[in-house]
C-alpha cells in the first residue's frame, strides 16, 4: 500500500457519477463506500483507495471532469504501519 | 489476563491465548466454547458469560470479525468482555442484567480473513475459501445467510469484495454461526454484530425497504443508545434501517437473524467516518470501545427490562 491514497469526493451530477463509475470499472479501485459502485450518488460520500501508481491519472481525470476531491488518506502503508506495529512483544 | 493489552490490536494467536486464558481466571462465569471450523480448518470458539444462577435466562448474542480488515470489531469484543468482568459485581446496571441474560461473545469469526489481513494483506475483507481452482479467493460472510440470498448488493464475481459465495450458507464460518443460533433461537433475544466504519446502528433489513413488524421498537431502542452514546461522549451515530440509510444488501447476518424470529437485530458500525476507514488507528480503540460500550449496554439493559 505504498503511496496508496484513500481520497474523499462527493459527485454533484449525474455526469459526475457515471464518471466515477467509469474510473472505478476500467482501474479497478478499491471502493470502501459505497462498496458497489452501483450505490454512488450524487450527493453522497464516495471514499476511494487509489494505488500509487494510479494516483495521478485519476486526480488528472477528476480535474478534466470538474470533480472536486479531498486526501482522506495520504499513504495508506504510513497508517498500516501504525496500527499494527511490528514488534509484537511491545504489546504485552 | 493481567498484562493484556486492550488498546493496541492483537494477532489472532494472540487472541486465542486471551480466551483461554479469559476463561481459566473467570473460571465461576466464562466459559469457552466450540463454535466450529474455518475453511482453512481453524477452530472457531466463542465465549459464554454466565452468572451462575437456577432460573431459565435468555441470550445475548454478540459476533465480532466478519470482515478481515474491521480491526476495530474484535477489539471491541474483547474490550466488552473486559468490562463486564471488571464491573459485574460493582455495576448495577451489569450485576442486574447478567441475572436474567447469558451473554455469548464471538471475537473472531472470520479467523483465517482476520490472519490474513495480518499477514499478507491489510485490507482483506472477505474469508479465504478458494475458487475458479484456487485462482480466486474469498466469500463474504455478511452476504451469505440464508436471508434473501444473492439477490441485491452483492456480486458473484470471486474477485469481487462483495461475493456471496456459491450459495447460502456456503461457506463453514457461516454454517457455525447458523447451527449455534438456530439450535438456541427461542432463548436468544438480540443479535448483535459489530462491523466498521461508518458510525452507524442498522436496524433489518438490508434486501428491503419493507419495515420489520417491530420496526417502532428496534427503532426506539437503537435511538436510545445513540443518543446515550451521544450525550455523554458527543459522538454521533446514525440510525435507522440498512436499505434506507446505507445502502441495500442481502445475505446478513442481521436480515438473517431477524428472519428467524430473534426480535432485536443490530448491526454496529463503528468508527470512524472516512478519516482513517478501515485503518483505525489504535490510539482510537479506547475512545471507540468506551463509547461502543455505552451504547450496547443500553440496548441489552432494555432488552433485560423488557
Amino acid at each position: 500500500y505504498n503511496g496508496d491514497q484513500v481520497l474523499h469526493i462527493v459527485p454533484e451530477t449525474l455526469q459526475q457519477v457515471q464518471h466515477l463509475q467509469h474510473l472505478h470499472s476500467t482501474l479497478l479501485l478499491d471502493l470502501w463506500k459505497p462498496l458497489l459502485p452501483e450505490d454512488i450518488q450524487a450527493g453522497e460520500d464516495l471514499h476511494i483507495r487509489v494505488p500509487a501508481s494510479l494516483v495521478q491519472e485519476v486526480k488528472d481525470s477528476l480535474d478534466q471532469h470538474t470533480i472536486s476531491y479531498k486526501i482522506l488518506i495520504h499513504d495508506v502503508q504510513e497508517l498500516v504501519d501504525q496500527s499494527a506495529p511490528k514488534d509484537t512483544s511491545s504489546r504485552n | 489476563p493481567e498484562n493484556y493489552n486492550y488498546t493496541q490490536y492483537h494477532p489472532m494467536e494472540e487472541i486465542y491465548t486471551w480466551m483461554a486464558q479469559i476463561q481459566k481466571s473467570n473460571s465461576e462465569l466464562v466459559t469457552q466454547h466450540y463454535l466450529g471450523e474455518t475453511v482453512e480448518n481453524r477452530t472457531i470458539y466463542y465465549l459464554q458469560i454466565s452468572q451462575p444462577s437456577d432460573r431459565t435466562k435468555k441470550i445475548i448474542w454478540m459476533d465480532c470479525g466478519i470482515h478481515a480488515r474491521e480491526w476495530i470489531s474484535p477489539a471491541f469484543c474483547q474490550w466488552f468482555v473486559k468490562e463486564i468482568l471488571q464491573n459485574y459485581e460493582s455495576d448495577p446496571k451489569i450485576r442486574k442484567f447478567l441475572q436474567n441474560l447469558d451473554l455469548y461473545i464471538l471475537p473472531v469469526l472470520n479467523i483465517d480473513g482476520y490472519i490474513y489481513s495480518w499477514e499478507t494483506a491489510r485490507l482483506w475483507r472477505k474469508n479465504r475459501s478458494p475458487h475458479l481452482n484456487g485462482t480466486c479467493y474469498g466469500t463474504d460472510l455478511n452476504r451469505n445467510f440464508n436471508s434473501s440470498w444473492g439477490t441485491l448488493g452483492v456480486s458473484y464475481n470471486c474477485s469481487s469484495e462483495i461475493f456471496c459465495g456459491t450459495g447460502p450458507e456456503s461457506e463453514p464460518e457461516t454454517r457455525a454461526v447458523v447451527q449455534l443460533i438456530e439450535r438456541k433461537k427461542s432463548d436468544i433475544l438480540c443479535y448483535l454484530t459489530i462491523h466498521s466504519y461508518g458510525q452507524y446502528i442498522l436496524t433489518p433489513y438490508g434486501s428491503t425497504t419493507e419495515p420489520p413488524s417491530n420496526n417502532e421498537e428496534l427503532m426506539h431502542v437503537a435511538q436510545t443508545a445513540a443518543a446515550a452514546l451521544r450525550e455523554k461522549y458527543g459522538t454521533s451515530y446514525e440510525v435507522g434501517s440498512t436499505s434506507l440509510i446505507l445502502y441495500s444488501n442481502s445475505g446478513s447476518s442481521r436480515d438473517w437473524a431477524h428472519m428467524i424470529g430473534i426480535p432485536f437485530s443490530y448491526t454496529f458500525e463503528l468508527r470512524d467516518k472516512g478519516t482513517y476507514g478501515f485503518i483505525l488507528p489504535a490510539d482510537q480503540i479506547q475512545p471507540t470501545c468506551e463509547e461502543t460500550m455505552l451504547a450496547v449496554t443500553t440496548i441489552i439493559e432494555y432488552v433485560d427490562q423488557k
